[in-house]
Order: structure tokens, then sequence, then C-alpha cells
């Protein structure tokens, strides 16, 4: 059961397939699992939904490990599916928010490079797409997002690791997003979890001009920082991306917050130790936990400040 | 399964622009095989790149030359990468 599965070691897609099966028949009152996709292997591409009720509600999504070698991202991701199904009758501000809206999570993004760091390759971090003329495999696909695609802040060269792809939204894992969003239509926080370099980020990442919203956002991830430092310690910072750390284009929350998705976030969790993507098993669980404690203040704000 | 043996993982601090330009020269250098871990974004931002053993003395020769100041964050990547295998395998098979 899920009260047995493992959060403190990595494991695989299979396995995590297999937990999100197993969350989903303990709890069918609350957890579905939908298929967006397809990945460009062949792959399903998966993410569970927490709904209390209600039909097209407005929600909240969150994804991990769109970077494959990220693997903290994508054990978080399962620590915390088992979080929200745990706590949300006994949490009020969880139970308020599920009152409202519903939660979107999708833990393996990248299931083609999460499957090929486990078989092949530790390091890969894009998809496993092909590109024509090319001998180098794949797509990073957080460049490859229809805003401000191709200006600087990514590669034009497929070898490179941001790779920004033929054109925005080559890749199916993130078109699968894109249509998955756009569907939907009243996502209003979208919330991408990377590592590593302990960060809270917002738009832009493609231009300097500051986001409408900046003020607004800056404050939540000054707040949401300081709930996730309070438990372990672990320091952030927090900023647009162009601000805090470089111009990266075709990024995803900068697509989101284009789309009207006003509370657009990215994490970078944390390496407090020089181990960077190899973060031992052991970090897991803090590394969840106190991520949670910042997700909540972000979800918190969503569900009392809809738009 | 990709070898890593030897690999190390480099973390450079750029002092100043002029450095961070150096560092990016390196990032052109393809035959270098160079992966960034963390690009480099700006003078004081630490920038951790693995480093293929080939390439391993002619990237901290470069460095060296150039005053760009930088320690081994990791030794040897294999290493790491098996102990990250033998940790799973201890779990899975206590799952059994």
């Amino acid at each position: 059961s899920t009260d047995t599965f493992n959060y403190a070691t990595y494991h695989t897609l299979d396995e995590i397939y297999e937990f999100m099966d197993l969350l989903v028949a303990e709890h069918p009152q609350l957890v579905s699992k939908i298929q967006i996709g397809n990945t460009f292997e062949g792959r399903p591409i998966h993410v569970l939904k927490f709904s209390t009720g209600g039909t097209n509600r407005p929600a909240i999504w969150i994804d991990t490990g769109i970077h494959s070698r990220e693997w903290v991202t994508q054990a978080s991701g399962i620590w915390f599916a088992k979080k929200i199904t745990k706590d949300y009758r006994q949490d009020d501000t969880l139970r308020v928010i599920l009152d409202n809206m519903d939660i979107f999570l999708e833990i393996v993004t990248n299931p083609d490079g999460f499957a090929y760091t486990h078989k092949t390759n530790r390091m890969w971090r894009k998809t496993r797409s092909r590109t024509p003329g090319s001998l180098c495999v794949g797509v990073d696909p957080n460049r490859n997002w229809d805003a401000g695609f191709g200006k600087a802040g990514a590669s034009s060269n497929p070898c490179s690791e941001t790779y920004h792809g033929k054109f925005a939204n080559s890749e199916v894992e993130v078109k699968s997003i894109v249509d998955f969003v756009t569907k939907h239509g009243k996502i209003k926080a979208f919330i991408s979890i990377h590592s590593y370099s302990q960060l809270l980020l917002y738009p832009y990442g493609y231009t300097s001009d500051p986001a409408p919203d900046k003020e607004e956002l800056d404050q939540l991830a000054k707040s949401a920082v300081s709930a996730l430092t309070s438990l372990h310690g672990t320091k952030f910072k927090y900023g647009s991306i162009i601000d805090t750390i470089y111009q990266a284009s075709g990024s995803t929350i900068d697509w989101t917050y284009s789309q009207g998705i006003k509370y657009s976030f990215t994490f970078e969790l944390r390496d407090t130790g020089l181990r960077g993507f190899l973060l031992p098993a052991s970090q897991i669980i803090p590394t969840a936990e106190e991520t949670w404690l910042a997700l909540l203040k972000i979800m918190d704000h969503t569900s009392k400040h809809l738009y | 399964n990709e070898n890593f043996v030897g690999h190390q993982v480099l973390r450079i601090s750029a002092a100043d622009e002029a450095q961070l330009q150096k560092v990016k020269e390196l990032e052109d250098l393809e035959h270098l095989k160079l992966d960034f871990w963390r690009d480099p974004a700006r003078a004081g931002i630490p920038i951790d790149v693995r480093v293929p053993f080939p390439s391993v003395q002619s990237v901290k020769a470069f460095l060296e030359y150039h005053d760009i100041s930088y320690e081994i964050m990791i030794e040897d990547v294999q290493s790491l990468l098996d102990e990250e295998k033998q940790q799973m395998a201890a779990f899975q098979a206590r799952a059994l």
C-alpha cells in the first residue's frame, strides 16, 4: 500500500506509475489519474487529479521532473501526492483549498528522459526526441514553450543541454501540458519544480521587463520561502528568473503567465551540500517536507485571491 | 549504462564579468563535453560543471592559467552513482 511505500529512496518509472495506481485505488473519492498524452517514445504521460467534487473548478497545477536527472523532484512529487491524501481532512488550510479548487500533480513530466536516467545515462536532462540532421538527441523541455521561444537564453544547437527544439511545443511532453491547460481554462496557479540551487522564481526569464504582477509575486515568494526555511533552515533566494539567475527563453512559467495564470512559479530545490543532482536519498523527505510548506503558502494565497 | 569513472564536478567561482566570459568560452568548446549543472549566470553565483575524465586536466589548467578559482565538488561521479544504485537496490531487496 502507499503506507508501506518507501518515500526515502529513489524509484523507477514503473514503481512510480504503480504508486499512482495504488493511491487512486486507496482514495477513489479524492484521487483520479488522467493520461494527457504519450511521450516521443510512446510512454503514457499521467497526471494525478485531486478533487473533492464539483465540476470545472479553478485549479492548481504542480509538476516535477521536467528535467529528468533532477531525481529529488519526482521523489518529492510522490511525497506530495501522499501528503495530500493524508492531510486533506485534518489540515484546515489544505481542506479549504480542496473545498474550492482541484490540484493537478504531474510527477514524471519527462518519462522518456527519466527512464533513460535509470537505464543508460543518469545525467540525462532533456527529452529523447530525435532532431533530423543531427546525431544529438533531445530538447530541453524548459526552453520549448511559446514564450520568447528561440530568443537569447536557449541554444539552437541540438547538442546543447539547453537546445530549444525546432519550434515551440515541438516536444509532445510540452504540447500535452499546453493542450491540457488550454482546454481546462481555469488553472490559477502553475508551479514547476526543478533542482538544484535553492531558488523560488517567477516570470519573466526571457525579458528584463517586470511582470505586471511582480509586487504580489515577490511578496508571495518571500512568504513561501520563509515558510520553507522555517523547517530545516534551508536558505532560498527568490525573484524573477532573469534577475535571479540568467536569461532563459521558452520557459514553462513565462508561457503559463502569458496565458493569464498569475501565480506562476518555478522552484529549484536544495542541494545543501555539494552533491548537485546526486542528492542522497536520505534528503528526499526533508526536501519534500520543506517544499510542501512553500507550496501550501502559494496554494492558500491562490485560493483566497481567485481571479 | 554510461560510465562516469574519473568524471569530476568542479564548482567554479568567477570573480568578475571577465572571468565569467572566460568560463563561457569553455562552454563553447564541444570537444570537452562539459555538462554544466549550474550555468554561468553572473559573477558571484557558483558555476557547477561536470568534466569528463579526459578533459579534467586541460580544464583545470585553463582555470588556473586565468586565475579563476574552483573547488572539486565531486571527486568521482561514478562513485556517487554506485552509492545511489546500491541504496536503491537495498531498498528494493527489502521491499521484495
